[in-house]
């Protein structure tokens, strides 16, 4: 994940939201609970509350708009752009804006939520049954008002079971005449108006005039797109028109004819040829509630990241089970914590490190032995798999080693599942101090490398050199301790300090010149905080909190996951 | 046997992105989501372009060719969200 420039964030965590306006695509209804649902998605895993309020200035300020919406940052007709939103701040900022030249759903099609009727305000079923016919849209046959209206099962002539659609004919939305339905004809600037018009507007929002007269009442609503209402075009919100003619040839349905892109279209005539009035039909639509989880990511202070499964991805898609991903939690948590969430495992102390006043650069053992006594568990109750999270994690003779506060665990690479241990870190390499914060095996001598602060010891079997100081390796003050060391060949390792790394040949015992070198450059997409990194199976490993992320060696994070499950395969 | 007429394609009115080349729509896309700069601040525009679309495709997972290929292009066209990758 990655935080906007200097980490912005809100300085408080009882935040407000307001909805300014509402989409003609959706009910009113249905948008609330998309935007709540979404705040829920962040306040789940953090301390963030959020509150909606109705009137004045929220810290996050809910809009739709189209093109050019008065901030400076147009949006760019249908698909392409869906929306956007700026980072935590004062005015502006923190607000999210949705483009409207969008098909607004909840990702797989139109919703048409129904009124009034015997419904309860159910959708409508496509398709239903009235009278021995099958529809898929809403209709107005039955009826002698022109009120169109659904099935909300899929037979009205069994269930009668029913609701009346969207349509200016019962109401408007937004505007200021309190939801009242539109009037016809009406009149505005003098001239009379049988349907919705976007005259007099420059945003291509389709309105009426409640009363008679706008002109001498100013009383008016905004229309609400029926089922059969186009997408962008110049005719958005106009109903198709079947059958219209184009280059002269007759259409009863939506084509794709005249365009490379196989989008479907519609003309809001009865002739395109004549009138050029035309729009895309209804697809499958973006889901409003999964852009604006994303949206609010950035309202709270997440910029994107570069991890496709997560969320905060600029790219969408339709998840239908939508669950946070925990590249999207590490990164809302790096910022604000964690909240009243499901409680950390039980997580070990760490034990005070014993070995730091030992001298540096000494040489304590030179024994003969070529490997350390095989270790015994100390608990066999003490679980690696009830650990948050390992101190340092490495690959040592072909079994993956998790250090943490003292103890050690052993995995068999081959054999997964097989966890042994706890072992005393104190059994097996006397030598040294219970918080390791790396370690690794060169490929070529089999020797073994531990860090620990500003120090390392070198182990050759049971035999040990050190503690020394790092800058004894070339690594200057910056670095208050190795967080992670990457096998890159024979004879190199990269060893990680903050933002930064160094390259170790290992032979001479000295980083190479030109180093050290921002990770970020190399290692884009991970985080730069990673408290361990480890090469394991070929690929790099960073890991931070409980969550790993592996990186290929061509630089790709392919995959996000937990330690635990993925790599302990902890149950 | 039936003969199928050539298909016309036309440019429909109030469409904003209308039939711009491939380089027109990478151009823009590299600017508007921060992976070059604008015009002046670049030394060479044609270095400038393969950089920017290597960086553009490692941050989206995208194999790194500094081509615009057709994945590139696939993703270029792909529905998204407008804060910038980089940068402001």
């Amino acid at each position: 994940f990655l935080t906007f420039e200097g980490d912005l964030k809100w300085d408080h965590n009882d935040l407000t939201y307001r909805v300014l306006n509402y989409s003609p695509d959706l009910d009113a209804s249905v948008i609330d609970d998309a935007f709540a649902r979404a705040f829920k998605v962040w306040s789940d895993v953090t301390p963030l509350t959020f509150s909606r309020l109705q009137s004045g200035e929220a810290d996050i300020m809910i809009q739709f708009g189209t093109q050019e919406h008065g901030d400076g940052y147009p949006f760019d007709g249908k698909d392409g752009l869906l929306a956007h939103a700026f980072p935590p701040g004062k005015g502006v900022q923190g607000d999210a804006h949705f483009d409207d030249d969008e098909f607004w759903t909840l990702g797989t099609g139109i919703v048409v939520k129904t009124s009034y009727g015997n419904a309860n305000g159910a959708a409508c079923h496509f398709p239903f049954t009235f009278e021995g016919q099958s529809y898929s849209t809403c209709i107005s046959e039955g009826r002698s008002d022109g009120l169109p209206w659904c099935a909300t099962t899929p037979n009205y002539d069994t269930d009668k079971v029913y609701g009346f659609c969207p349509s200016e004919l019962l109401y408007t939305y937004d505007g200021n005449s309190d939801g009242a339905k539109c009037v016809f004809p009406f009149i505005f600037d003098g001239k009379s108006y049988d349907a919705c018009t976007t005259d007099g507007r420059s945003d291509g929002y389709r309105w009426c005039g409640t009363t008679a007269s706008f002109d001498q009442d100013k009383k008016y609503g905004f229309c609400p797109n029926r089922d059969t209402a186009v997408i962008g075009g110049n005719s958005q919100g106009d109903p198709c028109v079947f059958p219209f003619t184009f280059l002269s040839q007759t259409y009863s349905a939506c084509t794709s004819e005249g365009r490379q892109d196989g989008k479907l279209w519609c003309a809001t005539t009865s002739n395109y040829d004549t009138d050029h009035k035309w729009g895309f039909c209804p697809d499958q639509g973006y889901s409003l509630f999964l852009v604006a989880a994303h949206e609010f990511g950035h309202s709270l202070g997440l910029d994107h990241s570069s991890v496709r499964e997560a969320l905060m991805y600029p790219m969408y898609s339709y998840i239908k089970d939508f669950h946070l991903h925990p590249d999207d939690v590490s990164g809302i948590q790096f910022l604000y914590g964690r909240g009243s969430g499901p409680a950390p495992t039980t997580q070990a102390p760490d034990i005070p490190d014993q070995a730091t006043t030992q001298a540096e650069d000494t040489t304590t053992t030179e024994g003969d032995s070529p490997l350390p006594t095989e270790p015994s568990p100390v608990d066999p109750s003490s679980d690696a798999c009830k650990m948050n999270s390992f101190d340092a994690i490495t690959e040592i003779n072909g079994e993956l080693h998790f250090f943490k506060s003292g103890n050690y665990w052993k995995s068999s690479v081959s054999r997964k599942g097989a966890i042994q241990g706890p072992f005393r870190i104190s059994a097996t390499w006397p030598a040294l101090p219970a918080l390791i914060d790396t370690a690794f095996q060169d490929v070529l001598t089999k020797k073994l490398f531990f860090f620990s602060g500003r120090r390392f010891w070198v182990y050759t079997g049971s035999s040990v050199v050190g503690p020394r100081g790092i800058e004894k390796l070339g690594i200057g003050k910056e670095a208050e301790r190795i967080s992670g060391a990457l096998q890159r060949g024979r004879g190199k390792v990269l060893l990680f300090s903050g933002e930064k790394y160094w390259r170790l040949d290992v032979k001479v015992q000295k980083v190479d010149k030109g180093y050290p070198r921002l990770t970020d450059d190399t290692f884009a997409g991970v985080p730069l905080n990673a408290h361990d990194v480890f090469l394991y199976q070929g690929k790099y490993h960073f890991c931070m909190d409980r969550f790993y992320w592996r990186m290929t060696p061509r630089y790709q994070v392919e995959q996000v996951g937990y330690v635990k499950y993925d790599i302990l395969n902890c149950p | 046997p039936l003969h199928s007429k050539p298909q016309a394609v036309i440019t429909f009115p109030g469409e904003l992105v209308s039939n711009r080349t491939d380089l027109q729509l990478a151009e823009s896309y590299l600017l508007r989501f921060g992976y070059t700069e604008s015009e002046g601040k670049t030394r060479s525009r044609h270095v400038s372009m393969g950089k920017a679309l290597r960086r553009m495709q490692k941050q989206l997972g995208l194999e790194e060719t500094g081509e615009l290929d057709a994945s590139t292009l696939d993703a270029m066209r792909a529905p998204r969200c407008g804060v910038p990758d980089v940068g402001r």
